[in-house]
Formats: structure tokens, sequence, C-alpha cells
């Protein structure tokens, strides 16, 4: 079967602390093209700012480590972004409504 | 019926159709359902006139939903409104004062394509679907394509990225449509209201600078007032204030526009929640969400009726 399109995708929150922490995530989110939830673009990035970003499986093996290793804290909000689309229509089953 | 079609789920586009063509074949009384124009898909783009036919000249209030195609909640809650105006014109005083006073123009699906593509290909898809003729991307940001300080701060000129302006203001037909209806119609709306998602902000002008507009104690007592009301439900707390300094600077915005345009309240919704779900909001919370935003909407349409 077809893998579902958002299996292992996650979505994290980072609020950098720092002018360093957010030169960082703009270039780090403006290289790997994520999908930002909030703010709308990088542009808005800035100290301080709570930033949601959905990081597709394969991009957060190497971001996540790398956002660890520049010592910049990150907190999951969804950790099985597939499950919760699952979740979002409890009333119908997905699989009849697409 | 009204009471079998079930408003705490997301419906299709295609049923929100449906839905519409039927509440204007079966409450013609109180619905006029009309089309503003079409989609770049050619989908036509449905508004829904509320109100009781009770004097030729009545002033009105417009509210769109679902400008970002992957906010659900928006269009949810569009369609609660119509719903809750229908269902209590006769029982609810302060309904029957709006409907009798006002009309309101309701807008449930504003980015047609896009919301189609959402439930269809990608659910976290934000734009239009407009074809881009240099780059393989497609789609316009349709809350940075209008005409006010267009493509400046907190837009992009990329047409890759998700707050692309457009290659000019009003490319996207549904923009356009939307701004030539309100602008034909510009003398009798008296406010605007947009409904995206999610911050739990109730926002007025300016979003493209840092400036204070000239009736500022009216809007701010509105936006006050009516998130009193909202926290007043459940308790849900929504921060209030200027775009620019509540969320960010962003230029072309729809609210922006509308201002610019003679509306003196214009208003952007940024419905639950704060993040634990984003743009999932399941569908059990449709109901406390809707019907606390219920008495923020009419908190602002009484707001109105009273001369500030």
């Amino acid at each position: 079967p077809r893998r579902p399109r958002y299996a292992g995708d996650k979505v994290i929150r980072v609020v950098p602390e720092s002018e360093r922490e957010t030169q960082i995530l703009k270039a780090a989110f403006n290289r790997l093209k994520v999908d930002l939830w909030q703010p709308s673009s990088t542009f808005h990035i800035s100290e301080g700012m709570v930033i949601d970003v959905r990081v597709p499986q394969n991009t957060s093996r190497s971001l996540l480590p790398y956002l660890q290793q520049a010592n910049i804290h990150y907190t999951i909000l969804i950790s099985d972004l597939q499950k919760a689309i699952e979740n979002e229509t409890g009333q119908r089953a997905s699989r009849h409504r697409r | 019926s009204l009471p079998a079609y079930n408003y705490e789920v997301y419906h299709s586009l295609e049923e929100i159709e449906e839905w519409m063509y039927y509440l204007n074949k079966t409450h013609s009384d109180l619905v006029h359902m009309f089309s503003v124009g079409k989609s770049y898909e050619g989908r036509p783009l449905y508004v829904l006139k509320l109100g009781k036919r009770s004097r030729p000249y009545k002033k009105a209030v417009w509210i769109d939903c679902g400008i970002h195609a992957r906010e659900w909640i928006g269009p949810a809650f569009c369609q609660w409104f119509v719903k809750e105006a229908l269902q209590t014109y006769q029982t609810d005083p302060a309904m029957k004062k709006m409907l009798t006073q006002l009309y309101f123009y309701v807008m449930p699906v504003f980015n047609v394509d896009g919301y189609h593509y959402s439930w269809t290909n990608d659910r976290f898809w934000r734009k239009t679907r407009s074809k881009n003729s240099r780059f393989w991307c497609h789609g316009v940001d349709a809350n940075r394509n209008w005409k006010v300080k267009w493509c400046d701060e907190g837009a992009s000129l990329h047409p890759c990225d998700d707050t692309y302006c457009g290659p000019f203001p009003e490319s996207e037909p549904e923009v356009k449509a939307v701004a030539h209806f309100l602008r034909k119609h510009r003398k009798q709306i008296k406010a605007y209201l947009s409904f995206h998602a999610y911050a739990q902000m109730l926002l007025y002008p300016y979003s493209y600078k840092y400036a204070t507009i000239p009736n500022f104690s009216c809007v701010e007592s509105a936006a006050y007032n009516a998130v009193n009301a909202l926290q007043s439900a459940y308790g849900v707390r929504y921060r209030y204030g200027p775009a620019s300094s509540t969320l960010y600077v962003s230029s072309g915005s729809s609210m922006d526009w509308a201002y610019k345009n003679g509306i003196p309240y214009a208003f952007a919704f940024e419905l639950r929640d704060t993040g634990h779900f984003g743009f999932l909001l399941p569908e059990t919370l449709i109901r406390p969400t809707c019907t606390e935003t219920m008495l923020a909407v009419k908190n602002i349409t009484f707001h109105l009726l009273k001369k500030c």
C-alpha cells in the first residue's frame, strides 16, 4: 500500500532566544524549504517569536540534530502528523471523505 | 434539511455548495445566493446574502472565510454563522434585529480552488491554484494580492513562496471578483470580517505599517468588547490589536484594502487554536470555537448599529 503522504512528518515549535538563533533558523528554514505554519514567512522570524513548522520525515533527520547541535531548543507539537490528520475528522472515516 | 446538515464536521467544497443551493431554495425569505465571479479553475464564487428584505436600503456586513485553503475552521465558522442566523431568527431578538436592520454577505469559501486542493491533494496547501508561466510552482497568497501597498514588507515576489504576492495586484480572479463587489457596494458595507486560523487573535488595520487608524477608539473598543464576549463562552483568550504589532507586518491584505476602500470596521479573526492542533483543529472543537466566535461577531455587529 502507498505510504500516507504525511507519515513521519512532525510539527515543531521553536522560539529563537537570540539574534544568533534567529539567523540560524532563518537560514535553515530557507535552505530546507520547510512548511511554516506560523509565521507565514521566514521574513517574520525574529527573536522571541513563536515559530511552528511542519518538518517532513526526511528533513527532520537532518534538521532536528542540527538544532540540537546548535543548542536551539525546540518542542514537538505534533509527533505524528498523519495520525493527527486522521484524528481531525473523527466523525467520518477519512477514506470515505477522500 | 437545515437540522440534518452536520455543522460539526468539515465539509468538502461540493458539500458546501450543495448546502448553499439548498438554503437558497428553502429559505428564500432570508437567503439569496449569487456568484461574484469565477475562480482560476472556473469554479463559481458563491456568496449568500442573508437578511430580511425589510426596507429598500440597508447597511451590510461582509464576511469571508477560507482565503487560505488549509484553514478549514474558517469555512466551518461561516457555515455555522448562517445556520445560527436562520435557526434563531425567530427566537433570538438580537439575531432578528441583526437580520432586520442589516444584510450579511457571507462567502463561505473564498479560495475555492485551494480549498478543493487541500481536500484532494495537499491538506496544508495555502495559496490559490493559479499557474505561473516561468516557474513550476502554483498559486498566489490571496491575502497578499490586494492593492494596498502591494508586495511590500511581509510579502514575497517569488512564485514558489507561500506569501507570493502575485505578478500584479488583483491578479487572482478570486481577489479581483471580491474587490469589484466590495468597491461596487462600498457605501452599503460598513464592516468587513475575514476569518483565518490559527492564533486566537482579533486584528484590525493596519497590517502593512505601524500606525494608528483614524477611527482607532471606535475600532479598539469594538475589538475589546468582542474578545470579552468571546471569552465569556469558554474562557478562551484572544489577543487583539493592530495586525502589524499584534501579529506581524504584511502588505496586500484584504483587511487593509477593505479599510482603505472606506469600510470603517475591518477585522481579521485568527481562530483557534494557538498551536496544539494548529490547522488540524479536531471536529469536536468546531462547536465551541464557532459558539464563542458568534458572540464576538454579534458584538461587533451591535457596535456597528450604535453610532460610535
